[in-house]
């Protein structure tokens, strides 16, 4: 039983539960490893930043994942630093539709 | 705004009508089918007040244009779902016209009746999905219904300019569509 005046606090984080793990990433820089970093790495694949066809992702914040993390940012009209900043990773967790961010074919966003 | 690759759009002879329908199977039952199909009415709408093209609801699911419904976990399309929010819908590009939306989420209607913090507004989303269905990709562009982030407890149904002129590069205008309305409109929203 709960005791009388006592209150509870039930917090709901908003997020995905495997992509709330991605906070642990936040602030990795290039050149670094982190446990998991995979996983992030299929992320950005699904959503169209990597290659699809590399299925066995490193931890390694590598070239290909700055780039990555570049365009992704870009697309998403973020401050473009190719880290993985609080607002990069507020981003990739949030809620989102499915379709992929880059199947342009070569068409530019315009900018007004 | 962006398109699928090869600019893929509905060719059909004007003035185009395409026919949808909600899947009489994949459903929500917390939702009434009235309503649902109340917003899918609205989200078309928007749509094609901007281009020349008109949507009927269809009376037989299988064969209508765009074929909508909500699904669960890996529902045979190759795009699995992963539950509560994540990912929360997809589309495909013209002339597929499938639509889904994951059935794991809390979809609303109306944050006013629905409050549960991880709410997502089915009007919001839907209005994005057809989008989609219509040729248009994701927009770089924050206040743009193509934006592919959406978070709960949030409406965003309006087309901006940036998503009417995607879609009219597509398919022209509605000649009744007058931009000038929309960049009034746009004006005072960003505070004149």
């Amino acid at each position: 039983r709960t005791a009388p005046g006592t209150v509870t606090v039930v917090t709901v984080d908003a997020r995905n539960s495997t992509w709330r793990d991605f906070s642990r990433f936040q602030d990795a820089g290039k050149g670094t490893q982190v446990d998991g970093m995979s996983e992030l790495k299929r992320y950005f694949s699904r959503f169209g930043y990597l290659p699809a066809a590399v299925s066995d992702f490193t931890d390694v914040f590598d070239d290909d994942f700055e780039s990555a993390v570049v365009a992704f940012q870009t697309n998403l009209g973020l401050d473009v630093t190719g880290e993985l900043n609080a607002e990069t990773i507020s981003a990739v967790m949030s809620p989102r539709c499915g379709v992929g961010d880059t199947p342009v074919d070569g068409a530019q966003p315009l900018r007004r | 705004y962006a398109y699928f690759p090869g600019r893929p759009r509905w060719d059909r002879a004007e003035p185009a009508t395409l026919s949808y329908a909600l899947s009489p199977q994949y459903t929500v039952g917390y939702l009434s089918q009235e309503d649902v199909r109340a917003v899918f009415r609205r989200s078309f709408a928007r749509w094609s007040a901007v281009i020349p093209v008109s949507f009927v609801e269809a009376v037989e699911y299988r064969k209508a244009d765009i074929r909508i419904g909500f699904y669960r976990g890996d529902h045979g399309d190759g795009q699995p779902f992963d539950g509560v929010l994540g990912v929360l819908a997809h589309a495909f590009s013209p002339e597929d016209g499938r639509v889904h939306f994951d059935a794991a989420e809390t979809w609303a209607l109306d944050f006013k009746r629905e409050k549960a913090k991880v709410a997502i507004d089915l009007e919001s989303v839907a209005t994005h999905e057809i989008g989609h269905v219509l040729g248009l990709g994701h927009s770089s562009v924050r206040e743009a219904v193509m934006y592919p982030r959406v978070n709960p407890r949030t409406r965003k149904v309006d087309l901006r300019i940036d998503d009417v002129e995607g879609v009219q590069a597509l398919y022209g205008s509605n000649p009744n569509f007058r931009l000038s309305s929309l960049l009034e409109s746009e004006s005072e929203n960003n505070g004149g």
